[in-house]
């Protein structure tokens, strides 16, 4: 669950590879070159995780590298997800009228 | 229940596929998409609406720091109806106190809004028959998501913690080999068919398949049914002028 493109010994050169077409396939540069690495392990571990996902799915999905192969999967939840807040979604079941919304 | 349904096929019935970049409007995305579809298969209008005046105009006032779907049909009851994109573009912000709704004119409207039953035959029905309608699933498996039908387990992904709004617009099957479709042995090796959910997200055409994904169908995968939720634009007993091709 922690490996980092360092773990992986001298990058292999698949991997500096496939990072490079990554970000000419989805446009992406990094303002140094520590966010450069920091995004390159990011990467990396993305592609542990894409092949664990692959193993552990029961349909026939695809799981591999992706416009958002950058980002933690903390990352992802706050930029793609759409909750306000955790929990708190209403319970709620009737039909709600055409009529003006009593504001609450 | 029809053996297969996608409403792609009617032309013009599912709009663009749209990108909400870093703004966590998912759930306004969805609800556009829905109204749109509906318009278009109940009027043969083809409109696109503003997702942009949901955020504005939204009661709750943070549309980019995310929503619920029914947040975004109550605004188009509140305002009568809502513009549309060319009027009132998409800007991926939320701008306080700029709610232009009554500057422009509407182009869609909706009677009310309902919340399906937790039932995925019963979805599939309705969705047979009546449209496109939006789900809230649990996003965690989309990140790394190329292709193919997702069928996981609670588990790996819980069907009560849902965090991302999606239009549902067709199901259908996949035929595949063995047990799973990754778990083939000489013993089990059979056709076999995978039945899914076809549905339109928001993160641009780049992603998944061309801008869609399946789920699988009839397990509850990832907590497709917890929140079905869709406008109505008709009263219930009036059919569209499509039905949902196979």
């Amino acid at each position: 669950g922690s490996l980092t493109a360092q773990d992986l010994g001298p990058q292999p050169l698949e991997l500096k590879e496939a990072f490079k077409f990554f970000q000419i396939q989805f446009n992406r540069s990094y303002l140094t070159p520590e966010e450069h690495a920091r995004r390159l392990d990011i990467f990396a571990h993305n592609l542990v995780q894409a092949q664990r996902l692959q193993e552990e799915d029961l349909g026939t999905a695809e799981f591999g590298v992706t416009p958002f192969s950058d980002l933690t999967e903390e990352e992802f939840g706050q930029l793609y997800g759409h909750q306000r807040a955790a929990g708190g979604v209403p319970s709620m079941s009737r039909v709600v009228g055409s009529e003006e919304p009593e504001e609450s | 229940v029809p053996h297969t349904c996608d409403w792609r096929k009617v032309a013009g019935a599912i709009s663009f596929i749209r990108n909400q970049g870093n703004c966590l409007c998912c759930w306004a995305m969805a609800a556009a998409g829905n109204i749109e579809a509906l318009w278009s298969i109940n009027f043969l209008k083809f409109v696109n609406v503003s997702v942009q005046e949901l955020l504005d105009c939204g009661r709750c006032g943070d549309g980019c720091h995310g929503g619920y779907v029914w947040d975004a049909f109550s605004t188009v009851l509140k305002n009568s109806g809502v513009a549309s994109e060319s009027d009132y573009p998409f800007q991926a912000n939320f701008r306080p106190h700029r709610c232009h709704a009554k500057t422009y004119n509407k182009v869609a409207w909706i009677m009310d809004f309902i919340f399906l039953p937790d039932d995925e035959q019963r979805i599939a029905q309705y969705l047979a028959t009546y449209g496109p309608i939006t789900v809230t699933i649990n996003a965690k498996h989309l990140q790394l998501y190329q292709k193919g039908v997702i069928k996981a387990r609670p588990t790996t992904c819980d069907p009560q913690f849902v965090d991302h709004s999606v239009l549902l617009v067709g199901f259908g099957s996949e035929k595949s080999e063995g047990m799973g479709a990754k778990t083939v042995s000489s013993q089990s090796r059979h056709p076999r068919s995978t039945p899914y959910w076809i549905l339109k997200n928001s993160w641009g055409a780049q992603w998944g398949e061309e801008g869609y994904f399946r789920l699988h169908r009839g397990s509850n995968t990832c907590g497709i049914t917890k929140y079905p939720v869709t406008a109505r634009v008709q009263k219930p007993n009036v059919k569209p002028q499509f039905s949902c091709p196979p």
